[in-house]
């Protein structure tokens, strides 16, 4: 799946790390 | 104890998603009842107040294309489709900041946003929304509800259906700390087509609306049904989606030489 929505896969490994709890 | 789990987590998704998405909705509803010493928002009503408002507004998505003599509808158009874009950005920050989220299967990850991300548009939309218009260009402008109305066919109908959900929706009175666990609950359906591990995804949403359940009561005590109401408003808004997709399936029949996002394609290849 991830190979059909290259876009939101890279915006889900790029950019900010998330926040610990 | 478990109440002091419930509202550390619905602090943390506050704090997140005051951090991930730019206009509240106290910032909003203080520009659309004036209760603000900013600038008044340029109200744009017709084609005339369209024209002086686009020299009024600083804003990077209101000439996306840079396509300033492209008919006005389709101008509109392309940027109500910017700022979707936007948002997907906005949303994916504010999901990567549940927990538990980035530690789901990756393709699910991108299930869920995919079906998510325009429930989620339309629910935060509802927030810059009276019954008379909607705010833009983030509070800058407020464009009338007659004036989309009055667009040519098909563009005219585009957003009645999201005004029509909005009215409904803001009948709630929910507030920012509210709607980002409700966001974050969106997010995390187990029910979404094509998801590889459903369990740890519905474990995260009974924690998130436990945490809901709880912070609306604290929040709106007087409020009888309030979190059985709101999980009511997720059916509707699916509704609201698909109706949505159907426009954009006419609009790209009608209109030959529409493009849209790249991004946006992805996400509304085989949606519903």
């Amino acid at each position: 799946l991830k190979e059909k929505h290259k876009i939101l896969h890279r915006l889900l490994q790029d950019s900010s790390s998330p926040v610990d709890l | 104890p478990e109440c002091a789990d419930q509202r550390v987590l619905a602090k943390h998704l506050y704090d997140s998603y005051l951090k991930s998405f730019p206009t509240t909705k106290a910032k909003a509803r203080a520009i659309l009842t004036g209760r603000t010493t900013d600038k008044s928002p340029v109200v744009i009503y017709d084609m005339n107040s369209l024209i002086r408002g686009e020299d009024q507004i600083k804003c990077n998505y209101l000439t996306p294309y840079g396509e300033q003599n492209e008919e006005v509808a389709i101008r509109i158009f392309h940027r109500c489709q910017s700022r979707s874009v936007e948002s997907v950005r906005e949303i994916t920050e504010f999901a990567k900041n549940i927990p538990g989220f980035v530690n789901l299967d990756l393709n699910d990850q991108v299930t869920l946003l995919k079906y998510g991300v325009h429930e989620i548009i339309f629910t935060m939309l509802a927030s810059l929304m009276n019954k008379d218009g909607v705010l833009i260009a983030d509070g800058q402008g407020f464009m009338t509800r007659e004036f989309l109305k009055s667009l040519r066919k098909p563009f005219g109908e585009f957003m009645e259906s999201k005004f029509e959900f909005a009215v409904r929706f803001n009948a709630l009175e929910l507030d920012d700390s509210d709607l980002a666990i409700f966001i974050a609950v969106i997010i995390l359906c187990g029910d979404r087509p094509g998801l590889v591990n459903v369990k740890p995804i519905e474990d995260i949403q009974d924690t998130l609306l436990q945490a809901l359940e709880l912070q609306l009561k604290m929040n709106h005590p007087d409020s009888s049904q309030l979190f059985a109401k709101l999980l009511q408003k997720m059916t509707d808004l699916r509704q609201v989606v698909t109706e949505h997709v159907q426009y954009l399936q006419l609009i790209r029949k009608t209109e030959v030489d529409m493009d849209l996002h790249p991004l946006l394609q992805e996400i509304y290849k085989d949606l519903y």
